[in-house]
């Protein structure tokens, strides 16, 4: 049990003990604390069969590390984050609680109205400047089928609004201020990245109560048949796709940097 | 084929591999990626007297000058001169996912100190 507890081999804590037996467990114990500031963690990470590694942090890391370019990388959808990652050197990622999810009520409740989600950031810790981050949403592209596919125009767009929540949510009543919105085509699939900087930098560095984040899809044509189903912000929205919604659910991501060292440079394939 | 005499191994400090595996040092339940990397180790001597590429401090030029004349005085030490990042992709303590740049984790040279 000791060696899940501790990043120190078995082996290694044996040798410790033969060269300096008295003092072995003090000097164990200043190297342990050595290595997890090293890290920066507070104890040895020990992970839970439920954890789950965003594909997003895995494209980054390739990319990031130059195990793919770019181009080659057909796989990595997106670009890679020059901006967001000059000036930060740890990026952290977030799924939302979702069992803080607070559905609207029933009297409410349209498919339109915004979804609160609560994202807990207390893991960040607080020697940690954070520069930027951004919300991820997937989006699934809708297939016309019959006669709706001959209509371009507005009715294939969707608005997605990004909101804080400023106060502490009651039934029927959100108070929040919009972060960022974008018009979007449902005829592609595609990830879509919102700055919520301004929201996450208040709970951070100025430690104001985190409300959580609110998420508006709006259909502009509003066809019935593709309410709800283009922007991937609920678990029960594909209902025969329950098991790729760890990898598609909403995703928070921070860029910050812990004062160690130099930024996430990129490093190119060798 | 004769075995080759006379020639006298180059035990000069220069860089040796080491590649770390996480599965060795039983962390590969939490860094999600690379799975080991190659970290590079200083090892050999600093003799008198250094030649320019051991990349060696006036200090230490001076210690293995007087290392020379007296032997009670140590040789100055084989160490890294240069390291270098690499990036690491892990799980933290409570279970996020954590991308972050670690500084001086590669030696890139190594020399007399």
């Amino acid at each position: 049990e000791s060696s899940h507890a501790s990043l120190i081999p078995e082996e290694g804590k044996k040798k410790a003990l033969g060269n300096h037996p008295g003092q072995s467990h003090e000097l164990l114990r200043d190297f342990e604390a050595t290595l997890l500031h090293m890290f920066g963690l507070q104890s040895r990470p020990r992970p839970s069969r439920s954890a789950v590694v965003p594909q997003y942090l895995v494209d980054l890391y390739r990319l990031q590390s130059g195990e793919v370019e770019e181009a080659e990388g057909h796989d990595v959808s997106f670009e890679y984050p020059e901006k967001s990652t000059s000036r930060a050197n740890t990026v952290r990622a977030f799924h939302h609680e979702e069992h803080m999810e607070q559905m609207p009520s029933d009297r409410t409740y349209s498919i339109e109205t915004p979804l609160r989600f609560f994202f807990n950031l207390s893991s960040i810790p607080e020697d940690e400047l954070l520069s930027t981050a951004e919300l991820r949403l997937y989006r699934q592209q809708i297939k016309e089928l019959g006669l709706e596919s001959q209509h371009v125009g507005n009715g294939d767009l969707h608005r997605i609004n990004v909101y804080e929540v400023l106060k502490p949510p009651r039934p029927g009543q959100l108070i929040t201020r919009l972060l960022d919105t974008r018009l979007v085509s449902h005829n592609t699939t595609s990830w879509e990245s919102f700055d919520v900087s301004p929201a996450v930098l208040r709970w951070t560095h100025e430690r104001l109560p985190n409300h959580g984040l609110a998420i508006e899809v709006l259909h502009l044509n509003r066809t019935p048949g593709h309410q709800g189903k283009h922007v991937r912000i609920s678990r029960s929205l594909q209902h025969n796709s329950e098991g790729d919604w760890d990898q598609l659910r909403p995703l928070l991501v921070t860029f910050g940097h812990d004062g160690k060292g130099h930024p996430l440079t990129r490093r190119t394939k060798r | 084929s004769p075995k080759q005499r006379g020639r006298k191994r180059n035990r000069n400090c220069r860089r040796h591999a080491l590649y770390v595996d996480f599965s060795d040092v039983g962390w590969n339940d939490w860094i999600v990626a690379p799975p080991g990397y190659q970290a590079y180790y200083c090892h050999g001597d600093c003799p008198f007297p250094l030649a320019d590429h051991l990349n060696s401090t006036n200090h230490a030029i001076v210690q293995t000058l007087v290392n020379s004349l007296n032997s009670n005085i140590p040789k100055a030490c084989c160490v890294p001169t240069e390291l270098s990042a690499i990036s690491m992709l892990y799980l933290d303590e409570t279970d996020r996912v954590v991308l972050k740049n670690y500084q001086e984790m590669v030696v890139e040279g190594c020399g007399c100190r």
